[in-house]
Order: C-alpha cells, then structure tokens, then sequence
C-alpha cells in the first residue's frame, strides 16, 4: 500500500530538519504511480503531485511522526480537498416545484437504475411526490426499464407516448408535474457520448427547456483516464451540479472520482453501491480517499 | 508538423504520458518506451515519425490476439455465452451478432438469461424484432441456467446454427453472482458436454485498470475463450486493450463502433494502434 511505500522511501531519513526537495521527489514518484494505478488521470494527478510537493517541501520533520507518515498525511489532506471536502453534499431542491432533476452521462453508466434509486429516497425519506420521466427514446426497452423501476420504488412515472423526440418529453414531463402538482420530476436522459455533437446539442436543448436545479453526471466507478475527458465535455455543454458515482460496490479502485471532481468542480453527492433501488450512499470523502490511496 | 526534433530523455517521457493517458498502464507504458527507446534514442525525428513507429510497436502487441471469431456451424447449434460486469453492452452485442448472422444466412437463436434486470428481456426482444432471430425467454426471475438448458434443447431440435446466451451483468468480485454464472455453465454441460462453445467477456473501453481484474477473476472462475471491447467511438482509446494482450493473450474478436446493429467490427490491431497514439 501507499502507506507502507512511503514510509520506505523515508526509511534513511532521521530527524534532519525540514524535508528537502530529494527527499520528497522519490516518494512524489511512489504517489505518482499509485494514483495512476488507481485510474485518476493524468493531467489531475500532475497538479495533485504539485501540491503536494509544495506542502512536503520545507515541512518541518516532526519528532512525533516518521517523514513517510508526514508525507502520507499531507497526500490524505490533500486527497480529501480534492474530493469536496468532509461533509456530504445534499442534492439541491432549492426551487419552485417540480423542481427538476437532470441525469445525464456515457451510455450505460447507470443513470436509468440512479434515477430510480432517487425518486424511491426522495419518496420514503422526504416523503416528496416524484415523477421518473424516460428521455430515451433510442435505447431499445429504456422508457419501460424506467417504468418498472418506477413502479418498484412505489413513484408515478410520466406515460410513454411513442414517438415523441427527446425536447418533446421533456416539456410533457414538466406540463405534467405542474399539472399533477409533483414536488419533483426527475429526467432520466439517453445515454450519449460526450464527442457527438449533436446529442450534447440535444441534452443542451433539454437542460434550456427545464431549467434543472441538478444536472448530475452518472458515472461508471471504473472509469479510466477518459474521464477527464467526458467530464470536461459535459460541463462545457451543461455545467454539471454534480456527480454519482455508480458501481462502487466493484472493486474499483475510483481514481475517476477525483479526475470528474478536479475537471468540473463539481462535488461528488452519491455513490451507487448495487443493483437494488435502495443501494444509494451519500457520498463520504474518507471513504473514496482511502479507497484510491490504497 | 514537419520539425524534426532529438527523441531525448523528455521526448521518451512525453510518450509515456502518451500512453498512459490511453490506458496502458504504468508499467506496459514503461515497457513500451523502454523497448522503444533502445532503438532510437538520441535520434532526430518529426512528431509524425515517432507517432507511427510507437504504432508499429503497440501494433506488434496486439497482432497476436487479433483472431476474428470463427462460428463452426457444424455444432447446431455453436453456443456463445455472453458475460461481463454491468453496461459494458453485452445485449446490445448479442443484437448486433444477430444482426451479422442474418446477412451471412446463418440461423441463429438468442436467449434473454438476464431474468433479473428491468425489462432487459424486452430489450433484448426488440433485438430480436430487429433481427429476425427468435427470442427464447421465461417469466420474470427464472433460473437462468435451466432457462439456457432448455434453449440449447429447442437450438438443437431447430437445428440452429448459432445459441446467443445473454446474460445479466455481473461484478466480479460478487462471489455469488460468479457461482450462478458457474452454474449456468454446469447445467448445460448436463446436456451437451462440449457448451457452450465459446465464452465471450465483453469491456467497455472507457474502463481503466479494473479492466485487468475484470479478466483475472471472469478467466479464473469460466473458461473465457475471446474479448470483445465495446464503446470504440467514443473518446476512450481502450489501451487497456494492450495490457490486457500482454497479461492474458486472449483473442479479441470484435469491437463495437456505435448502438446500431451494425456497428461490430474485426478487431484490426494497425487501426486501434493509430487509434491509441492520436
Ligand atoms: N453493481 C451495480 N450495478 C449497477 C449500479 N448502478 C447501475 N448498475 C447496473 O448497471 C447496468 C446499467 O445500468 P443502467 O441504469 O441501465 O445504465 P444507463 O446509464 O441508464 O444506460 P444507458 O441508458 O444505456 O446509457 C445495469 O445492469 C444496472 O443494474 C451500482 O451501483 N452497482
Ligand atoms: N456508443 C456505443 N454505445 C454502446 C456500444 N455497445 C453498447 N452500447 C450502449 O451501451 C449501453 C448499455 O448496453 P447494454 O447492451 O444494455 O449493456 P449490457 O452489458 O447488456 O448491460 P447490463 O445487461 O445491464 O449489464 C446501451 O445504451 C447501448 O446502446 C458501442 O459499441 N458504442
Ligand atoms: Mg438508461
Ligand atoms: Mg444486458
């Protein structure tokens, strides 16, 4: 583990003073690799080894702890910054009702199962009236997939009428929650590939139309370095609220929680850990940080 | 575009950015330059010239487990279990292989094994719709394994070519979930000792070095006999790919370009070597 690699890379130093730049510059090395091991991306780990580096450097060898352990703090602190912080961010329902929730993100990233995993906490903790409405109009099965998943979390979900695009749904959905007085209506969308064009175009339209209070980008816990990439495109297109991690219930080590999160700004709010509709964590820093520490 | 520069020591870690910003990994990056520098270090070269010689060496890589899926249909039927962990495409692919063996007129029958997920029975009947191939499927949370065994029953008795076995998705590290893939294998075993007759993994090429698991633990627990990597189009460059050849050296059948029934290709390792260098 990290931890262990660094103590080692101290293991020759001994109360010297302060901890110069050699010193550090072999265990920014182990923390380099690691952190790529761990799939965050490499633009995010450079920044994330220069903070490091300016924490480490000149620090004071404390008489308490080992350099390796003080450097393992500094790259701990600096993982937990990175990820939002300690507390758990709440999803955003600060709006006039329906307050709209958009889901967006890469196909097959969990947004349809998110989506009902949201509209059955929003039922049975807050005790809010939901409507699920599909968006997906190109997947074969999607708009019945969010109706079954609607149905077994006990939330009404908007009817589907074939052949309506995308924007039209859209529109129907928020006429719908108005009209049925709905506290919340969540916008379950296709997924899209963050270089199409126009599908981002589409979703952009989408996000005009209904105003969303949360655009939220599902995310696959194993994603590798593209997602720097994807999240970049999804924030440019429609400035991401927020993130879910789904899958974290693999053994990912989750390296693309701080990529997404260092790329929008946006905090990380859930974590998706099954299959089931109510396997939805709020989302715990120290958790995910030591996760991609290893 | 045309300057010619030193392929120096920051060159050689340019390139090793490069590539581990496609997924290869630290230490196949590390390899790849490696080798890479030893032939042409300190040498003057344009950017171009360095792209397609790392090509070349990721190409060399991945040739040997660029073996086309070979259908034998003398089998009736030649059955293709399809597994992996969650959204990777696995119904989608099993479409878009129906959607091949129609226009090659082969006959081919698909089997809706995921009796879990919301409607991904009837996901994989559009398919079926679109295909023209039959679509054998049971009530909600049937057994799997005795659904696939009385599919391979109907398979022969038609005389089908080819058996496409969807399943659920799966994490691997889900011990119980893995057993009841085990299972499904065992049970048709009972009928025909030989299936199924291939076990793909289908990736998804945005996933990064869990990749690497994923194979480990689904090769350990079955016997997998091909990749296919999916999600090709999109910005991930699926270096992984390239780990994955030099670690396990199974062959990668297809890759999948799109979400139409066309978009499943041959695996070509000169394009997805270009692909990787950008
Ligand atoms: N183990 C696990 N599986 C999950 C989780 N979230 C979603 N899944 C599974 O991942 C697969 C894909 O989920 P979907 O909800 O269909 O994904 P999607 O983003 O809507 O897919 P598209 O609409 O095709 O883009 C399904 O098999 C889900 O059951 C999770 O947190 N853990
Ligand atoms: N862009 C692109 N999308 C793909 C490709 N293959 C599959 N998809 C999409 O990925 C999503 C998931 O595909 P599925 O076929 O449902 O995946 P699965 O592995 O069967 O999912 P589960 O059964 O839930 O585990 C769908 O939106 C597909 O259209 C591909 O090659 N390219
Ligand atoms: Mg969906
Ligand atoms: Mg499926």
């Amino acid at each position: 583990a990290l931890t262990n690699k660094l103590s080692g890379v101290f293991d020759g130093l001994r109360r010297r003073g302060a901890l110069s730049e050699i010193d550090v510059a072999e265990a920014l090395r182990e923390v380099r690799l690691a952190l790529l091991d761990a799939d965050v991306a490499l633009p995010v780990v450079k920044d994330f080894i220069a903070k490091v580096k300016e924490r480490s450097v000149g620090a004071e060898v404390l008489d308490s702890v080992s350099p390796g352990q003080q450097v393992v703090k500094i790259v701990h602190d600096v993982m937990i910054e990175a990820l939002g912080g300690a507390g758990a961010v709440p999803i955003n329902l600060n709006a006039v009702a329906p307050v709209p929730i958009l889901m967006v993100g890469l196909q097959g990233s969990g947004k349809t199962t998110t989506s009902g995993k949201l509209g059955l906490r929003f039922a049975q903790r807050l005790k809010k009236k939901v409507l699920l409405a599909s968006l997906d109009v190109q997947r074969p099965a999607a708009q019945l997939q969010l109706q079954q998943l609607a149905e077994r979390a006990g939330v009404a979900s908007l009817p589907i009428i074939p052949g309506q695009t995308p924007l039209e749904i859209a529109r129907r959905a928020m006429e719908t929650g108005r009209r049925e007085v709905f506290d919340i209506v969540i916008l379950d969308t296709a997924g899209r590939l963050s270089i199409n064009q126009e599908l981002m175009d589409e979703v952009r339209a989408i996000r005009a139309e209904t105003n969303p209070a949360e655009t939220l980008l599902v995310v696959d816990a194993m994603t590798g370095q593209d997602a720097v990439q994807t999240a970049r495109a999804f924030n440019e297109a429609l400035g991401i609220t927020g993130i879910v991690l789904t899958r974290m219930d693999g053994d990912a080590r989750g390296g693309a929680a701080l990529s997404m999160r260092a790329v929008t700004g946006a905090p990380i709010k859930l974590t998706g850990s099954g299959e089931k509709l109510d396997a939805l964590e709020d989302f715990h820093p120290e958790r995910v940080a030591g996760r991609i520490l290893g | 575009v045309f300057v010619k520069r030193k392929l120096d020591d920051e060159a050689l870690a340019d390139l090793e950015d490069l590539l581990v910003a496609a997924d290869l990994g630290t230490t196949v990056a590390a390899r790849v330059v490696e080798e890479f520098r030893s032939s042409r270090f300190g040498k003057e070269v344009t950017d171009d010239e360095v792209k397609q010689a790392l090509a070349a060496e990721l190409a060399k890589i991945l040739e040997p487990v660029a073996q086309p899926f070979v259908l034998d249909r003398s089998l009736k039927p030649h059955v293709v279990l399809m597994v992996g962990v969650n959204g990777t495409g696995k119904t989608t692919t099993i479409g878009k292989l129906a959607q091949q063996y129609r226009e090659q007129g082969v006959r081919a029958i698909m089997v809706a094994c995921d009796t879990f997920r919301a409607a991904a029975v009837e996901q994989l009947q559009v398919w079926g719709q679109r295909t023209g191939a039959p679509v054998i499927s049971g009530p909600a949370n049937t057994d799997p394994a005795g659904l696939a065994f009385d599919a391979l029953t109907r398979a022969k008795a038609e005389r089908a070519d080819v058996l496409l076995i969807d399943t659920a998705g799966r994490l691997h590290n889900k011990s119980a979930l893995m057993e009841e893939l085990q299972k499904i294998i065992r049970v048709l075993k009972k009928q025909d000792e030989t299936a199924p007759h291939s076990i793909l993994l289908v990736l998804d090429a945005t996933t990064g070095q869990n990749a690497l698991n994923q194979v480990d633990v689904f090769k350990e627990m079955v016997n997998i006999t091909g990749l296919i990597v999916t999600k090709l189009d999109g910005s991930a460059r699926g270096g992984i790919v390239v780990a994955l050849a030099e670690e396990f050296a199974l062959p990668v059948h297809f890759v999948g370009v799109g979400e139409q029934a066309g978009d499943l290709r041959p695996f070509d390792p000169a394009e997805y070597a270009r692909g990787l260098v950008g």
